[in-house]
């Protein structure tokens, strides 16, 4: 199955291990 | 007592792993040596983490560029994926560099990792931005020019996820054309 990600999702990942 | 349980934190895979280059532009040296392999990423957390490390196009000084291209493939025209293939431009004024270039840049990106092409992803070779004096300029590019149904896909997709109003119209031009191109400039095989 291909990896597809939306702009949101990946928007959602640019601060995730400083919010950590 | 207390059992305390670590869930191992999995990152995102990315359908491709992508390398990101970067060229500088330093006359005394033949093009070649200018441009360096920075990294390679293939998850979206590593992506991150090196998006936010290293410096905003719009601040890379006039001459340099950044290239993502998928594993493999070499930002340049003679590499066996690119030869017979073409380039989405997107040109900006000088002014676009302080208002719309990162953004730009960045959503060029979130359509290459996040596989936005459908399933015409897979003629996706990379990306380009060119940080110039003259005005900056950002190229997706594919493999096959011939390929018009993917072509034109991509290039609607694109023009759409930059936000591009419908009166503003982009062109596709193939490398073998911009290789030799004279001084008029270089005819645009696709339009959207």
């Amino acid at each position: 199955d291909k990896k597809k990600y939306d702009r949101e999702f990946l928007l959602g990942f640019q601060f995730i291990f400083a919010s950590m | 007592k207390e059992i305390l349980i670590v869930q191992p934190y999995m990152k995102h895979p990315l359908q491709n792993r992508w390398t990101l280059w970067f060229y500088k532009n330093d006359k005394n040296k033949p093009w070649q040596a200018n441009l360096r392999l920075v990294t390679k990423f293939d998850t979206v957390e590593d992506f991150w983490a090196l998006y936010n490390h290293i410096q905003l196009a719009s601040r890379l000084m006039s001459g340099c560029d950044y290239a993502v291209f998928k594993d493999g493939i070499e930002p340049m025209w003679e590499d066996n994926r690119n030869k017979c293939g073409g380039r989405w431009l997107i040109t900006l004024s000088k002014q676009q560099r302080m208002l719309e270039l990162d953004q730009y840049w960045l959503e060029t990106l979130l359509c290459l990792i996040g596989e936005a092409f459908d399933d015409y992803s897979n003629d996706i070779c990379g990306a380009v931005i060119n940080v110039r004096a003259k005005g900056d300029k950002i190229a997706i590019w594919t493999c096959d020019t011939e390929n018009e149904e993917a072509v034109l896909h991509i290039g609607k997709t694109y023009k759409e996820r930059l936000g591009l109003p419908m009166k503003v119209v982009i062109g596709y031009q193939a490398h073998a054309d911009t290789a030799t191109k004279s001084g008029l400039g270089v005819k645009n095989k696709f339009v959207v």
